[in-house]
């Protein structure tokens, strides 16, 4: 369980001040299926980064699982993010000299496991996002931007998280691929995964169980999923 | 005018052979509005490399203004890329040392335009994709995923190239930001620039004149536009 209490984050460059998030209330409880909807520039990723403990508020106070994120030493950080976060960026953050196989692993060769598991795994979590196994010799820039998103995706699942945070994870595919995706998402949160998407899609975000909207750094509301 | 005979490509990684193209051959006539689409990994991003004379093709030929491409110096092909074409990449390929103003006004650089007039066709861009000012002193990791998106537009549009070409333009985008982009490129289509689109998104495309649909690199449709 997730609760942001008044959160407000301020970047500041040079002259320019930004408030990206203006005093955010939140709480994600165990096993939710969110989705998070709302312009370019209104604070989506900047959230999802607070609860992906990737970030500090500038103001407010972060609790998982009522501890108070700020009084974590960067090493319990580092072990909750390893281990119950999987995060899928908006920009995938896949290793350029890493190969595809090196790169879906990596949440596993952090934890120690041993390579024929870590094998069976990636290849798991890459049929679980409508990838191909030749693609795991490649590089990242040797795949097309779909299917390094997917494979952003697979890595973030591969460690079985108890939460996936996913930044805009269907931005580059065709509605088939992201279609094969959302599903998966799906089954993960049936199996208790809590699960957190920032779309801009809303065919993606009518298929979780809440939509909040995010307008300039707050939650302006919470709406239903459309199902027709 | 663009014309591709037969063009083939295929990529060597080590084993892996992928064959991206399998002999497409296209005519983009000087003017025409066109969305290509097709599902993830079915070669649009090559072919836009094609047209964009970005890559050259394993086999097959390409023609810009009946001129054999394969024929071209660097040097003119340099020359041609700068002038001619505006193209907006997948992943946007912003220089991140570069502040945005550095990033939008480059084309301008290197042609050698004087300050005072590449900053205001600088802010003539980034108003075009809706964008603020207050991002020209930013670096492009301190701007959003889809503000990022727009300021890759920005760059390909503030030459006035003949040819725009736009790999996946709002991806990242909610429907309102998406919706100012594709009116932009519609606008700079009705003002003489032939604008090639690939998109995921059926609206993107239903905004364009022709809608080629491309499937595991082959071409293996010309569709209309569904204007509802
Ligand atoms: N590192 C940073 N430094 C300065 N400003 C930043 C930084 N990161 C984000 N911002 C600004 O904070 C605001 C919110 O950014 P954020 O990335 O959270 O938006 P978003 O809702 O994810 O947008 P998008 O839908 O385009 O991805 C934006 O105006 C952005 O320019
Ligand atoms: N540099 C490369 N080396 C090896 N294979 C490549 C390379 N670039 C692309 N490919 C492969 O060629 C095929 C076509 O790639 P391309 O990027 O053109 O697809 P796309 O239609 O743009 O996909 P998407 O919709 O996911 O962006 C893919 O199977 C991809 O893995
Ligand atoms: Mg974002
Ligand atoms: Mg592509």
């Amino acid at each position: 369980i997730i609760r942001l209490v008044d959160v407000r984050k301020v970047y500041r460059v040079g002259e320019v001040k930004t408030i990206a998030l203006r005093g955010v209330n939140l709480v994600v409880y165990r096993g939710e299926y969110i989705s998070i909807m709302g312009p370019s520039g209104s604070g989506k990723s900047t959230l999802l980064n607070m609860i992906g403990l990737l970030d500090r508020p500038t103001s407010g106070k972060v609790y998982i699982d009522g501890r108070d994120v700020s009084k974590l030493s960067s090493k319990e950080l580092a072990h909750i993010r390893n281990r119950e976060i999987g995060f899928v960026f908006q920009t995938f953050n896949l290793i350029s000299r890493f190969n595809i196989l090196e790169n879906i692993e990596l949440p596993l060769v952090v934890r120690g496991i041993p390579r024929k598991k870590r094998i069976k795994r990636v290849l798991e979590a890459l049929r679980m996002v409508g990838g191909d196994e030749s693609w795991l010799p490649k590089k990242p820039t040797q795949l097309s931007g779909g299917q390094q998103q997917r494979v952003a995706i697979a890595r973030a699942i591969v460690g079985e998280p108890e939460m996936i945070l996913a930044d805009e994870p269907t931005g580059n595919l065709d509605r088939a691929s992201a279609k094969v995706v959302v599903e998966t998402f799906t089954r993960l949160n049936k199996e208790g995964q809590t699960v957190i998407i920032v779309t801009h899609d809303p065919e993606v975000a009518n298929c979780t169980d809440k939509i909040y909207i995010l307008r300039d750094g707050v939650i302006v509301g919470a709406e239903e999923p459309n199902r027709d």
